[in-house]
């Protein structure tokens, strides 16, 4: 199944 | 008590593949979580949010055995589940079992070591996935990873 690409992500967390 | 996870489930799969009870490592579950998650639409978000929180348990070897099924499925399971775990919605869950701000003073000393040593893996292998090595360089930079 191709699933709808999705490229949503967060930010780099800041250690 | 919360249902049981239905029999063959993602959520089924990885708890077998990690049970801290197993006696050694059960890669006939293994096979079929990595199987599994490419059969299904959203098998690789899903996938990686089970796998965090299993990398993220205090127990050493249910950690380890998660780390394990990470790896197989990053060597089997192609470039769906390579994008989710290229996220930093995943390596930020890996940075807090390393980072002493989050997980890391609880965490498994092994379990630290692994989830550094597949991360630098990947910076090798998976040069595409840019967000990997902008997190590990992060992590040399707050001196997590010795030089």
């Amino acid at each position: 199944p191709t699933s709808f690409h999705d490229d949503s992500d967060e930010d780099l967390l800041n250690v | 008590m919360a249902t049981p996870p239905e029999e063959d489930s993602l959520e089924s799969r990885i708890n077998k593949a990690t049970n801290p009870l197993n006696k050694e490592t059960d890669w006939e579950s293994i096979k079929a979580f990595c199987e599994q998650l490419n059969n299904e639409l959203e098998g690789p978000q899903l996938a990686t949010r089970l796998l965090a929180h299993k990398i993220q348990s205090p127990q050493e070897w249910e950690a380890m055995q998660a780390l394990m099924v990470l790896e197989t499925c990053m060597k089997n399971c192609g470039k769906r589940f390579h994008s989710e775990v290229g996220k930093f919605r995943f390596l930020n869950e890996l940075i807090k079992v390393v980072s002493p701000k989050y997980l890391g003073t609880r965490a498994p000393e092994l379990v630290k070591k692994k989830v550094l040593e597949v991360m630098y893996s990947w910076t090798v292998c998976l040069p595409e996935e840019t967000k990997i090595s902008d997190a590990y360089q992060m992590l040399k930079k707050q001196g997590i990873v010795k030089q």
